[in-house]
């Protein structure tokens, strides 16, 4: 198992429209300039696997999330206009399209998608690739998608034991924090070995 | 229950020894060691304490260490876990921002290494470490907006 | 009180967009709000907002900028409070280790102008700031016990 | 007011000899491989301008900051025999060579004294130079002097007013912390105002 494609939409710094990472097993590292959006991607991988701490996804409220291009100023309309491939699948295109004529307030603004390989089967579904997509509206309101279905956010939790190392997600390194495991304490040290046998 | 933890245990300590001495070339050393007052408390509610060695150096518990030696000293303890359950992915960003160009070049021989058997997603700005990786992708701001651009590393490494 | 409070935040606030504009050579910006909703508010008991505008971005709060920006803004904000109360030296400890080049280069412009105030002591592992110093002394280990050496810099800068 | 020149024995990977810093005004870089003592420098500067955190200094407990050059074994003696000028004054010279005489079990382990350039007299203290010194035994005992006489902590910290820029010590910034002043919230922004003025 390892993460083929992340697809990120109206996540933060990237905008309203579908930016695809293909990647690939090995060592892919993410350069770029401070500010240029790094630390973003990794958060929307965090965030697209259940992630809901503000603190985890240096935010102070989940609304902040959304893509906001201007202080206050959500340019909504101009992020969507045709730049860059709208890689989202067909169930989510009715929604980009549809604004006006979804009569509830509800306007899907954030949607990050993982595509996992699973052709060793690491994951216990059968099919070759697992895709799990979760979507935020503006209202606040999450949706999770496995392989394009609806689920509920508990059928991604037992599936993500799979994929994180440790409950407490030990394989996910934030900016700044890696000295921390160096100053784990005695018990901690322990904790974290008799949570994963 | 007292067996499969003890079992667990000494997995992740030879991995731990063999992760640091071959980022140290053999010079430094590392190990985990049960704070069970040899044998007399009961091992299933002590402690592990992380001892680290670098070379010509004297021994001190990973609490103590400076701050490049602690980076190095935790992805040692992190990687050592994929003994008792391989991860699919690593995410790391800018775990290498404290190291000076010694623990750097040690550091991405391990990545590199490690990489090998899974995943590892790196966010780095040093160009040593982009150099070691099979996939590179840039990320650039234009007027506030993120953009991604991918690099292919010419197989002739 | 109103008034010496009031006082004090004006010219943190001159300071901050004094100091931002310069490290940015004019293309960024940076200030200080207090948030007493447009006057309703008693500003003794009103918080201070932090804006920080990078060149070709919008303005954001500093709390959600990213790792390197913040501390482009935090050092701003620290050396703004000199106007209220100047301290007599600087300890930075590798506060330049998630800045990528161009930020280096401003913080290095910064940390120089500012030194000839008073006194800055800068740990740091970047050749591109160490050669900004006035004055060097290089940090080695032996057998695991701290040794100093002292470079005096070339007046010639 | 400046730092003039910071004096070092036996604090942490600094050796039972002195080891002195000359110090001018202006940009003084610190640098050098990982582990070498950087930090501990910056520390030792802290510890005498009484800084008591075990967090901040680094150290499970005080006794943690006494140099210690293997596992558990206080190599005392080969520390002190001649290497380096022993810069300390003669105040303490009787303490460094009088163990056996000393009845007591206090031996003196750590000492760290930073001299001050005060010709702009910024310290309220009528001499061009002050020394602040702090000793610290091997039972936990602390001592501190001014410019070489013995005085209790709370004349220090009158001094100190003037010489740390606010009460939270923020002209003191410690490695991997940084980000952390652009993260206060407003109310703390606000104080730190306050506690200035
Ligand atoms: N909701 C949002 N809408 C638009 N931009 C945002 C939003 N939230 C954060 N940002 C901006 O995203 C930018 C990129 O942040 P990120 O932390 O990913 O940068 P980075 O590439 O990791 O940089 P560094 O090298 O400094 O760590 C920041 O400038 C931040 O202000
Ligand atoms: N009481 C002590 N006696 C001897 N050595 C000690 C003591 N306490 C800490 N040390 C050691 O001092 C060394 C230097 O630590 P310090 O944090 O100053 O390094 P540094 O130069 O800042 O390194 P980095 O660049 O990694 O931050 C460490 O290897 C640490 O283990
Ligand atoms: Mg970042
Ligand atoms: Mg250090």
């Amino acid at each position: 198992v390892y993460i083929k494609r992340v697809e990120i939409y109206g996540f933060k710094s990237f905008a309203r429209r579908s930016t695809v990472l293909n990647l690939d097993r090995g060592l892919v590292c993410i350069t770029g300039p401070n500010g240029s959006g790094k630390s973003n991607i990794l958060d929307a991988i965090a965030f697209a696997l259940g992630e809901n701490s503000v603190r985890s996804l240096r935010v102070d409220r989940l609304q902040s999330l959304i893509h906001d291009n201007g202080r206050g100023a959500m340019d909504g309309r101009s992020g969507e206009e045709g730049e860059g491939e709208d890689g989202l699948s067909a169930e989510s295109k009715g929604d980009a399209g549809g604004d006006s004529s979804n009569s509830s307030r509800k306007r899907r603004a954030v949607k990050v998608s993982i595509t996992f390989d699973n052709s060793d089967r690491g994951i216990p579904v059968d099919s070759n690739t697992v895709t799990i997509a979760r979507e935020m509206y503006d209202n606040g309101e999450n949706q999770y998608y496995l392989n394009g279905k609806h689920v509920n956010k508990s059928t991604i939790t037992n599936l993500l034991d799979v994929v994180l190392a440790t409950p407490s997600k030990l394989n996910i390194v934030q900016q700044g924090m890696v000295m921390r495991i160096a100053e784990l304490n005695p018990e901690e040290r322990r904790r974290i070995i008799e949570e994963i046998i | 229950k007292r067996q499969l933890f003890s079992d667990a245990f000494s997995r992740v300590d030879r991995e731990v020894r063999s992760i640091f001495t071959t980022m140290t070339d053999g010079a430094g050393s590392a190990w985990l060691e049960i704070d069970d007052d040899g044998g007399r408390e009961d091992i299933l509610s002590s402690g592990i304490t992380f001892m680290v060695q670098f070379p010509s150096k004297p021994a001190r518990e990973s609490n103590s260490l400076s701050g490049g030696e602690k980076t190095i000293a935790a992805i040692t303890f992190l990687l050592a876990l994929q003994s008792l359950k391989p991860a699919p992915f690593y995410l790391f960003d800018e775990i290498d921002a404290h190291l000076d160009s010694v623990n750097t070049e040690r550091l991405g021989r391990i990545v590199r290494e490690r990489a090998d058997r899974g995943q590892i997603i790196m966010v780095t700005l040093k160009d040593a470490l982009v150099a070691a990786a099979d996939m590179i992708y840039g990320v650039y701001a234009r007027d506030g907006v993120s953009q991604v651009v991918r690099y292919r590393i010419p197989i002739a490494r």
